[in-house]
């Protein structure tokens, strides 16, 4: 089953 | 110092209707080049970005930066004492704690005050790169909202494809499963009902149905949507504004 991401897993804290 | 005019505050109540579900307390800067928010939703699964410009304000006056630390919240319930078409001023003063909003009505007859207090708010940024987007497809803001809250129905998630032929939203659930393709299409009575699908691949990613609900209150703000998907990246969602956009990037589920 797919499972829900996060977006700090994608992109970088400024 | 920040003053800033709207000729009618429904334009400032439809924008928090369409933030304050995933928002809870989030700064606000201002410039002279307008106003900007980024904030997370409490899950990051949602990044909302606004962008007001000056342009879009009848009046508009920010000499120094100036940071609006609010909660969203009680901004939408100050905005429920304003009418759809009275006149909205937004007022702070440097290093005030207090926004102050003005609402009067066209005659300027009634004209009623409300200073809320702000708060220094703590907040994480995320540094969202320039991305081009494997698949961007402009179509109707309220067609999307109704796909999606018809698939919303069946399952938690929806997945949604898009390649030349095309986008396909589809859903599976206990009771079954459904789905609705759209084919490119140019309207020309009516140019928000038009399917424009730029590509270089094709894409497929997953979503979750809820926080897609909530992403599409934004469809008051715009007669279309943008959707920018690539492979195992978030989707970009936009919904342009007469001077500026609310944007949303939007993690997906990935198979483990």
């Amino acid at each position: 089953t797919p499972v829900q991401n996060n977006l700090s897993e994608f992109y970088a804290l400024a | 110092m920040l003053e800033a005019k709207l000729d009618a505050a429904s334009q400032l109540k439809k924008i928090v209707e369409a933030i304050r579900d995933m928002l809870g307390e989030c700064n606000i800067e201002c410039n002279e080049t307008g106003l900007a928010l980024q904030s997370l939703d409490k899950s990051h699964i949602v990044l909302v970005s606004l962008l007001l410009g000056s342009d879009g304000f009848s009046e508009y006056r920010c000499d120094r930066g100036v940071t609006l630390g609010l909660n969203i919240n009680s901004l939408a319930t100050v905005l429920r004492c304003a009418n759809n078409d009275d006149i909205l001023t937004l007022r702070s003063e440097d290093r005030a704690n207090e926004l102050i909003l003005t609402f009067e009505d066209s005659k300027a007859d009634r004209i009623s005050e409300f200073n809320l207090r702000l708060m220094d708010i703590d907040q994480e940024y995320l540094a969202i790169p320039e991305t081009e987007y494997a698949a961007t497809v402009v179509m109707s803001a309220a067609v999307l909202q109704r796909t999606l809250r018809d698939l919303s129905a069946l399952s938690e998630a929806v997945t949604i494809e898009i390649d030349k032929e095309g986008i396909r939203f589809s859903a599976e659930g206990d009771l079954g499963k459904g789905s609705t393709h759209f084919k490119p299409c140019v309207d020309m009575e009516n140019a928000e009902n038009s399917i424009n699908i730029t590509l270089s691949e094709p894409v497929s990613l997953s979503f979750n149905l809820q926080y897609f609900s909530n992403i599409t209150k934004a469809s008051s703000l715009s007669s279309t949507v943008t959707l920018q998907m690539t492979a195992g990246m978030p989707a970009q969602i936009e919904y342009k504004l007469p001077s500026g956009h609310v944007r949303y990037y939007f993690a997906p589920k990935i198979e483990d």
